[in-house]
Formats: C-alpha cells, sequence, structure tokens
C-alpha cells in the first residue's frame, strides 16, 4: 500500500513509506508554504486590496489562494507531451499519474492550463486576471461585501481595458477570462474534495 | 469540510504573511 502525493506543489510525488502521516504532511506544507506567502505577497501588492479590512482580506486569500496557484502554476503542466512537474523538478506523465492514484482533477487542470497558456497572455495581463480571481466579492465569509465589490470592478475594468488595448482584434479574449473564473472555482471544489480523501486517508 | 484553507494550516501562513512576520520567513 504505498502512498503518493500526485499534488504538483510537492517536491516529488513519492512518499518516503518510513514516514509517519504526520511527517509526510509536514513535508507537503513545507513545500507549498513559501508559494502560499508569494499570493500573500502578490495580494498586498494590489491596488486597494491593503484598504480592506484584514478579515476580509484573510477571508479572500483562504478562499482564493488555490485558484491563485492553478493560475499561477499553469505551465507545470504540459499539455503537449502529457507531463506535469513538481515544484521539486521531476517530472511525470499523466499514465504515471494516473496508476499512482490520480483521478478527474488531473484531466481538468490539464485542460484549464491549456485553454488560459493559449490565450497568449502577457505577464501584465496574467497578474491583472490573477488579481481578479483573488478579489471576488461573492467568496463565504465576506464581511464588507461592497467595498470587495468595488475592488472586484475596479480590477475587472482594468482588465478588460488593459485586453482591449493590447488585442485590439481579439474581442472574445476578455469573456474568455471571465468565463475562466467559473472553472477556477469549479477546481477549487475539486480540490477540497481531493485534500478530505487525503486528511481522511 | 466547510474550510479546506484552515485544514491544511493556510489560514496561520496567511495571517503570519500578511503581518509581515519575518521570523516566520525562510532563510
Amino acid at each position: 500500500n504505498r502512498m503518493y502525493l500526485v499534488c504538483p506543489m510537492n517536491t516529488s510525488a513519492h512518499v518516503d513509506p518510513q514516514k509517519s502521516g504526520h511527517e509526510v504532511w509536514e513535508e507537503f506544507s513545507h513545500s507549498f508554504t513559501p508559494a502560499v506567502r508569494e499570493v500573500v505577497e502578490f495580494a498586498k501588492k494590489i491596488p486597494g486590496f491593503r484598504d480592506l479590512s484584514q478579515p476580509d482580506q484573510v477571508s479572500l486569500l483562504k478562499a482564493g489562494t488555490f485558484e491563485v496557484l492553478v493560475v499561477r502554476f499553469a505551465s507545470l503542466f504540459d499539455v503537449k507531451d502529457r507531463t506535469v512537474t513538481f515544484l521539486g523538478g521531476k517530472k511525470y506523465s499523466v499514465d504515471t499519474l494516473r496508476a499512482m492514484g490520480a483521478g478527474d482533477l488531473l484531466n481538468s487542470m490539464f485542460d484549464f492550463s491549456e485553454k488560459l497558456i493559449n490565450l497568449g497572455l502577457s505577464e501584465e495581463e496574467m497578474s491583472l486576471f490573477t488579481a481578479v480571481v483573488l478579489v471576488s466579492a461573492d467568496r463565504s465569509g465576506i464581511e464588507n461585501v461592497n467595498s470587495v465589490e468595488a475592488l472586484q470592478e475596479t480590477l475587472i475594468r482594468a482588465l478588460r481595458s488593459l485586453i482591449t488595448k493590447n488585442h485590439p482584434n481579439e474581442s472574445a479574449i476578455f469573456t474568455k477570462l471571465l468565463l475562466k473564473l467559473p472553472d477556477l472555482r469549479s477546481l477549487n471544489n475539486m480540490h477540497s474534495e481531493q485534500l478530505l480523501a487525503f486528511k481522511v486517508h | 469540510f466547510s474550510d479546506p484553507a484552515s485544514n491544511l494550516g493556510l489560514e496561520d501562513i496567511i495571517r503570519k504573511a500578511l503581518m509581515g512576520n519575518l521570523e516566520e520567513r525562510p532563510e
């Protein structure tokens, strides 16, 4: 009954069988913590984010960190080669990950990454899109919905303006980007279910 | 399992990073 960690936020999918469940969890946590801190640092730089109440900043980050990481690490999923590169640099084929127990979430991540990368966004566009992903007024636990909504609208307007300026002949890109938001929610839900299975295991 | 972020320990990491807790940062 070997155990594998098929999330690319790990350094490797292989788990040392000598390690206790707690040690495995600690190692996993150690892997993703720097990435989470980077998301927080990114959020701090979003104009207006620090003006939100502190509980709302925490709620947005709690709810949206996974989705931001999905956008940020879309390039780990190589659609052409059907491989996933883990943060430690190890590359696994889809077949290998499937044999390790990866399920529907893996396919969904590939679909999402392919569609996002195919939009060919610049770094600036991707960054603004990521800010829109994070600042969503309908996350659970938001106290001051109006403030978050106002910031969200400002960010969406800025994204639309930037996309329109950079892609004058591709007006559908902005719509396609907004349609990625429910896709990310869906991935987030699937991921939460996987986490539950992992914790139960 | 309504709060996966808390279960992962994310909330603690997020709070510390938001407060700029330098002691918690990796070297």
